[in-house]
C-alpha cells in the first residue's frame, strides 16, 4: 500500500454528502452502494461516517462527465472511471464518478458502483494506489462479487497504518470478522497451488483469485487476478491442463469444466465434468495433465487416476488405477500436474515430484517454486 | 499475444497515460544519446508498478494494461 504523504483526517468522525445521482441506478441503490463502500473502511478502523444533506461535507460525492469543475476532466466511456482527492479542506476528500460510465448495483453489467466507490474512498481517506494486484487500491478495476467482498489484507494494513485499528468491540462476537484475504506470495515455501498448466509455451499457476503467468524465457512470472483475464471464470479452480491435440486449455472447478482457445473462453462452456466421460461418481478433479507422448490426459481424483483418450474422446478402459501404481512413490494426493519438456511434474502440497513418463521412475523431489521463482 | 508494433493510436494512448498517471513531462534540455529517454523510463516504471515484464517498450501486454478501465488518480505522487 502507499499513502498520500501527510494527508489524513484529523478526526475519526468524517462527514459525507451525495450531491447528485447517476441515472443508471435508483437513488436507494446509489445511497446503499455509497454507504456500504464507506463501511468497508469503517469496519477495520476507528473511522465513523455521518451523512449530511446540505452544506459542505468532508467527502463531497458527485457524478459528472468530461470537464466537471476540477482540472481533471473525465474521458468518456471506459478508461478513467472515477477519481478522488486526498484528505484536506475544500476539494480534499471529494470523490467524483464519471457518469459516461454505466454503473450497476449488483450485476457484472457495467462497473459496480460499490467497488468503484470503495476504491475512491480509500483515496478520500489518505491511501494512494497499491501495486498489489489483489488490493482494492490497485488502480485497475476488477469485478469481485460485492456480496462476498472482504477488504484485502494490503488495504487493511494501509488504512490502519494511517488511523489505527477499529477499537470498537465486535457487536457480533459469535460472528467473527472474516480474515482479510491476502495475496499469495511466490516466495512462500508452504504455498500450495490450486492448478498448473501450460498455454502455448507460457506456464500458468493458479491460486485462489490469482494466477501467475510465466513466459518461455523464464522471466519473473506476472501475478494478476484470474478475473482480469476471464471475468466469467470462478476463483479457486481445482485443475487445469493444456491439450496439445485440440490446442485448448481446460479448467476445472467442482463438476464444471471450461475451455480456453488462446485467451478466449470457448463458447458452449462450462460443461459438466461427465461430458468428458468421467463416471458420475466423480464430482471433482484434483489435478489433470496431458501426456504428449501417449496423447492421453490423466485425471487425478483422490488416490486414483483416470486416462482419457483425447483423440477418441473417451475414457480408457482399465481405469481408475491407484496413483502410486502408475507413479511409484507418489503416495500423497496429487493437487496439480503438468508436463514440461517431456518430464511430468506432480504437485502434492508444497512439493513437486518429477517423473519420467517412459520409465515411471521418480527422478527428483522439488520445491513448489521450482517453476515459480521467488 | 501477437507481436505487433504499437499503432499510432497506442502511442497516443501511452503518451496520455504516462502523463496522467506516471508524471511524464515534456522532455527539455540535452538528450543523452546513451541514456534511455524519459518516455522509456516511464514505460519501465509503469511496467514495474503493474508487475509486467520491464522492457521499456510498448509491447502488447503493456498496451493491454493501459486500456483497462481504472481509477483516475495518478499511480505516482505528483510533486506539488
Amino acid at each position: 500500500f502507499t499513502t498520500f504523504d501527510n494527508h489524513k483526517w484529523q478526526t475519526n468522525r468524517v462527514t459525507y454528502r451525495i450531491e447528485n445521482y447517476t441515472p443508471d441506478m435508483s437513488v436507494a441503490e446509489v445511497d446503499n452502494s455509497i454507504e456500504r463502500a464507506l463501511q468497508v473502511w469503517a469496519k477495520v478502523s476507528p473511522l465513523r461516517f455521518t451523512r449530511i444533506y446540505s452544506g459542505i461535507a468532508d467527502i463531497m460525492i458527485s457524478f459528472g462527465t468530461r470537464n466537471h469543475g476540477d482540472s481533471y476532466p473525465f474521458d468518456g466511456p471506459d478508461g478513467t472511471l472515477a477519481h478522488a482527492f486526498a484528505p484536506g479542506a475544500g476539494i480534499g476528500g471529494d470523490a467524483h464518478f464519471d457518469d459516461d460510465e454505466s454503473f450497476s448495483f449488483s450485476s457484472t453489467r457495467g462497473y459496480n458502483l460499490f467497488l468503484v466507490a470503495a476504491h475512491e474512498f480509500g483515496h478520500s481517506l489518505g491511501l494512494s494506489h497499491s501495486n498489489d494486484p489483489g488490493a482494492l487500491m490497485f488502480p485497475v478495476y476488477s469485478y469481485t462479487d460485492p456480496r462476498t467482498f472482504s477488504l484485502p489484507r494490503d488495504d487493511v494494513n494501509g488504512i490502519q497504518y494511517i488511523y489505527g485499528p477499529n477499537t470498537d468491540l465486535n457487536p457480533n462476537p459469535d460472528k467473527p470478522d472474516p480474515t482479510p484475504p491476502s495475496t499469495p506470495d511466490a516466495c512462500d515455501p508452504t504455498l500450495v497451488v490450486d492448478a498448473v498448466t501450460t498455454l502455448r509455451g507460457d506456464k500458468m499457476f493458479f491460486k485462489g483469485r490469482f494466477l501467475w503467468r510465466g513466459d518461455p524465457q523464464g522471466n519473473k512470472p506476472v501475478l494478476s487476478l484470474i478475473k482480469n483475464y476471464w471475468p466469467e471464470l470462478p476463483d479457486n479452480i481445482n485443475a487445469a491442463y493444456e491439450s496439445q491435440l485440440s490446442d485448448r486449455v481446460f479448467l476445472f472447478k467442482d463438476s464444471q469444466v471450461w475451455a480456453l482457445y488462446g485467451y478466449d473462453i470457448v463458447p458452449g462452456y462450462p460443461k459438466n465434468l461427465n461430458s468428458l466421460g468421467l463416471p458420475r461418481t466423480v464430482k471433482k478433479v484434483d489435478a489433470a495433465m496431458y501426456d504428449e507422448d501417449s496423447r492421453k490426459t490423466l485425471f487425478f481424483v483422490d488416490d486414483n487416476y483416470y486416462s482419457y483418450d483425447e483423440a477418441m474422446k473417451r475414457m480408457d478402459k482399465g481405469f481408475p488405477k491407484r496413483v502410486d501404481e502408475g507413479f511409484p512413490g507418489m503416495t500423497s494426493k496429487v493437487t496439480a500436474a503438468f508436463q514440461v519438456r517431456g518430464f511430468t511434474y506432480l504437485y502434492s502440497g508444497s512439493y513437486m515430484f518429477e517423473y519420467s513418463m517412459r520409465t515411471r521412475r521418480q527422478l527428483r523431489v522439488l520445491g513448489n517454486n521450482y517453476f515459480l521463482p521467488c | 499475444l501477437p507481436i505487433s508494433p504499437p499503432s499510432e493510436e497506442d502511442e497516443a494512448l501511452a503518451e496520455t497515460y504516462l502523463k496522467r498517471f506516471f508524471n511524464l513531462t515534456e522532455e527539455t534540455g540535452p538528450v543523452f544519446k546513451r541514456r534511455p529517454s524519459q518516455r522509456s523510463r516511464k514505460v519501465s516504471e509503469m511496467q514495474s508498478f503493474f508487475g509486467l515484464k520491464v522492457t521499456g517498450t510498448l509491447d502488447a501486454e503493456t498496451v493491454m494494461m493501459m486500456k483497462k478501465p481504472r481509477c483516475g488518480v495518478p499511480d505516482v505522487q505528483l510533486s506539488r
